[in-house]
């Protein structure tokens, strides 16, 4: 059919214990 | 010396595909990246990876006493499955086990913009998706990354890792074809173009339509603004799909317009990043009109709650608009509330927070992004293909009128919302508002004490 649909599945984000804080995780 | 209680934020989130890889299919699911070029997957062996199966990072904890919350999922979406490590969450890529792998002895060492990383070695393999398979499709392999889940890069092909390995490993720069270019080479796409449609922002599935639009997806009319084009060479320091943001505006809910910025300035439509990042002058111009003091630590504008309800953050891409809803953006804290838009010079951003109320096209082909807003009223699929030009798209009105590099400006001219501001970067009394969120009752700080507001007259750039 000329597409490709995806599924964008939204999964919590799993906090790495070994960052010193929030900022770490906020962008990529 | 005591019990600290610690408050976990919930950072949102991040939106995954799903893959399988090799031969036989290993699962893994990958973090959607606008931003970036290159997919790359957790070697099931790297350091990191065995790291997290030891637990040694929780070794420190127990002096912490940790609270969480767990959120039902549909059943569909993760499976009981019992998982060893962080990295099988996600999935993590044994080469070993495929017999299909073939390394090609190309390296790779990418940093992103939140100082993560990943490095490894390229390699091709089967990647397929549903009923549609890629043959010797090319991805890399980190065996040392900090990372537990792999990244799918879908941005230009100038981004791609192996166009800046020229010092570090005397690689010839090339380019090679990532997942959206590939999936046009192997005929299942007309041109190299998706559009992605993130969803509600409490809905757990959004999609990305490779090869066409879904008009039923947005509402109004959809625009199209050119990539800006110094961000599209192979000399960018920092490549990728930027465009001209002409201007910033809050909605208050009588629709009134506060003006936070004339000034144009390139930003990213970045779905690897949850919140945003714009440049300063604009940034605290935003959080001025919520009274806001800016947390460096956090990130963000610290506001009362009471602030920002009812609002939208409203962006000019050159003759309309698109608005999120500031609550999108909106951390709660402890009695007050984080604006999480980061002010900085350089690399703007608009992440998560802003795409779940826009539905944009990237036409990497044509190098144009089309935008529209959002619609969530879940009316029945109207897929159009993309052959040549993007469906039911039509020329913004500020095409021409794009943001122009100049040496040593990373913005535009023009006018912020009120040209004298009160600088509040260095305010201590909010700088740790996230890691402070719920203090123990026995804790005190030197945060209670009281801080002058530097202020600071700013003129017009």
């Amino acid at each position: 059919n000329s597409y490709v649909k995806l599924p964008v599945q939204k999964l919590a984000n799993i906090p790495d214990m070994d960052s010193q804080g929030a900022s770490d995780i906020f962008k990529r | 010396d005591e019990v600290f209680n610690s408050t976990l934020v919930n950072a949102l989130g991040m939106y995954v595909v799903k893959l399988e890889i090799g031969t036989p299919p290993q699962t893994v699911y990958l973090q959607v990246d606008t931003g970036s070029s290159d997919m790359y997957v957790n070697d099931a062996d790297n350091a990191y990876c065995e790291l997290m199966s030891y637990g040694s990072d929780y070794a420190s904890t127990d002096n912490y006493e940790l609270t969480a919350t767990f959120t039902e999922l549909p059943s569909s979406t993760i499976s009981s499955e019992a998982y060893t490590t962080l990295c099988s969450y996600w999935g993590a890529f044994s080469a070993s086990n495929s017999s299909t792998f073939k390394y090609n002895d190309t390296h790779f060492d990418e940093t992103y913009g939140d100082g993560t990383y990943y490095k490894g070695t390229y390699g091709t393999d089967v990647v397929s998706l549903g009923n549609i398979t890629l043959e010797s499709f090319s991805f890399g392999v980190a065996n040392s990354t900090e990372n537990q889940a792999g990244i799918l890069g879908i941005s230009l092909p100038v981004g791609e890792n192996t166009d800046s390995l020229e010092n570090a490993y005397n690689i010839t720069p090339f380019e090679y074809k990532n997942f959206p270019m590939a999936l046009k080479s192997h005929g299942k796409i007309e041109k190299t173009a998706y559009s992605l449609f993130l969803n509600e922002p409490d809905a757990h599935f959004g999609s990305i339509l490779f090869g066409a639009v879904d008009k039923s997806k947005y509402s109004g009319q959809l625009y199209t603004v050119p990539m800006l084009q110094a961000f599209n060479t192979i000399d960018s320091l920092n490549p990728g799909m930027f465009v001209t943001a002409q201007g910033v505006a809050i909605v208050d809910s009588d629709s009134k317009n506060k003006t936070a910025s004339e000034v144009q300035f390139p930003v990213l439509f970045d779905s690897g990043t949850t919140y945003s990042t714009l440049p300063t002058g604009i940034a605290d111009a935003i959080g001025k009109i919520f009274g806001g003091k800016y947390s460096s630590v956090d990130q963000g504008y610290i506001v009362d709650c009471s602030k920002v309800n009812n609002t939208q953050l409203s962006f000019d891409f050159g003759g309309f608009n698109i608005s999120a809803n500031i609550s999108n953006f909106v951390t709660p804290a402890k009695d007050r509330c984080l604006l999480n838009i980061e002010a900085t010079d350089s690399g703007f951003v608009l992440g998560d927070a802003f795409l779940v109320d826009a539905y944009v096209v990237y036409d990497l082909e044509n190098r144009e992004v089309s935008i529209a807003q959002a619609s969530f009223n879940d009316q029945e699929e109207d897929i159009k293909i993309i052959s040549d030009g993007v469906p039911g798209a039509t020329t913004a009105p500020g095409y021409y009128s794009t943001w122009v590099y100049t040496p040593g400006s990373p913005i535009g001219t023009g006018d912020f919302y009120n040209i004298s501001w009160t600088s509040y970067s260095e305010n201590s009394e909010y700088q740790t508002l996230i890691a402070t969120a719920i203090p123990s009752s026995s804790s005190s700080s030197s945060s209670s004490s009281s801080s002058s507001d530097e202020t600071t007259t700013k003129n017009r750039n």
